[in-house]
């Protein structure tokens, strides 16, 4: 069975883009297939994955408001064998407003998934995981990858503006549960950009750990230049810097993962 | 003659809500009469300012949505003479969607802050500076900043993704010159979270001065815990360290900015 997980969070540059690329690479690197979707018309994890994002190449506003499959859409990623990428244009940014209007707006991307998903299923090539890269808002591409996901991982950055948007991102995805994705739960928590030497996120880990004691990784990643050097290469830390901190961070993620199973 | 600022970045995390309440408080402190506008559901700017968040009490959604005035809705801000605020509250979060349908759905904000500047001017008690925080979109909520202000202050990180956006920013602010607000201007941009150590931080610095010479600031602002820690006391970093570089570096900002008036 297919994990499908959206990496989300409305609070702006927490490292989503940066948990998507390097957990992907890091799930490829231990030997599992993975398709990546860029949700976000910033574009970021394409161009972290060195993808090609010229406009009217499909890639996600095509699979969304044009019908295209996802198959159609993925490219491979150089250097991570393993590792599928649907890339973001900026057509992207128009789709929130454009899908608006549109009939079964908020189910378009699950359908275009599941479809690949069986496709591949039934050539013996199944994917092991799906990961989205989510806007840092709730808008309809984080509504349809939402719905599209069995699974939320949620980055925090241990700051103290991050605690302030948990609650309003938990009752979000409850609502979707509700009207939309029944099977949809919250996974895990991952504390980012972890300085242990401040006041404040020791304190953030507290605060979590006591309203989300199953849902917390042990697994943090702290902060680490390396991390933030590696996409103006176009690579993801495992290839930029296989033994650096930033790294090993997303590899100890990448196995936390796949060893607890997304809770039933 | 007011100015009224939106200090906008569809790019996650570079610090707008930082770069909006410190920015006020020190203009405040240089004795101008400061007006901030929380634009953002997530409600940073709000809670930075130790401002009541309570659904129901007048903020911003009320102002764009319920036609309440920005003089019902405007509170001040304890410990900071001269500072108003306009709160945001979880509702606003609706707003973007809301708004959609709704006639005049982009000036609403507009004719909201010209009665309110209108009525404080010939109360003969006007106002300086207006200071919009925008969540990190280019939704209605960011698109009624846009249209509402007279100049845009675009914080960027120094980091690699900070780039990518600057292009699309640039272009929706073309764009909402010429369909909805002539008088828009970018007055300013200014490198925020600024790491001189790594190898980044002065390589987007020298691309920024390449591409947007006039605007960009000579003054930085650094990395500095104090910035990232204050909020967690209800306080600017003007009052909660007034010493330290982060508040330093704001009151350096407010100078130039006010030196350097809009351009015309
Ligand atoms: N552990 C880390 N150490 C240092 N820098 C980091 C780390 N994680 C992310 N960064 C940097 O912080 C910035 C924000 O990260 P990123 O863009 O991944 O966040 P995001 O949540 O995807 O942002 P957005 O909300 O805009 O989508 C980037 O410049 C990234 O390189
Ligand atoms: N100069 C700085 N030094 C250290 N930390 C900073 C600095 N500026 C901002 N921060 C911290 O970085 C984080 C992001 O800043 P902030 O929330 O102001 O960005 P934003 O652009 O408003 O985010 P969003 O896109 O979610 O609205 C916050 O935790 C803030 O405290
Ligand atoms: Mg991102
Ligand atoms: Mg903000």
């Amino acid at each position: 069975r297919t994990r499908c997980i959206a990496v989300a969070n409305q609070k702006g540059g927490v490292a989503k883009t940066t948990t998507v690329v390097n957990l992907a690479a890091a799930l490829a690197v231990l030997g599992c297939t993975v398709l990546v979707v860029d949700m976000d018309p910033q574009g970021n994890a394409s161009s972290a994955l060195g993808l090609d994002r010229e406009p009217g190449s499909p890639g996600t506003y095509e699979v969304l408001v044009g019908n295209r499959s996802v198959s159609d859409a993925a490219t491979t990623v150089s250097g991570l064998p393993g590792l599928l990428a649907v890339p973001a244009t900026v057509d992207l940014a128009g789709a929130d407003i454009e899908l608006v209007s549109q009939v079964a707006r908020e189910t378009r991307l699950r359908k275009a998934v599941e479809t690949f998903l069986n496709q591949r299923a039934e050539a013996g090539n199944p994917i092991d995981f799906v990961l989205l890269d989510c806007p840092p808002s709730l808008g309809l591409l984080t509504v349809n990858a939402l719905v599209a996901a069995n699974e939320v991982l949620i980055p925090l950055q241990s700051e103290y503006y991050a605690l302030e948007g948990l609650g309003h991102l938990a009752s979000t995805v409850d609502m979707i549960q509700q009207h939309l994705n029944p099977n949809l739960v919250i996974s895990a928590i991952l504390l980012t950009m972890f300085d242990g030497r401040t006041r404040i996120a020791p304190q953030v880990a507290e605060e979590v750990r006591q309203h989300f004691p199953a849902e917390l990784l042990e697994a943090v990643v702290p902060r680490s230049v390396r991390l933030s050097e590696a996409p103006s290469y176009g690579q993801t830390v495992l290839q930029y810097d296989p033994g650096s901190v930033g790294a090993r961070a997303y590899l100890a993620v990448a196995r936390e993962l796949d060893q607890r199973d997304r809770r039933l």
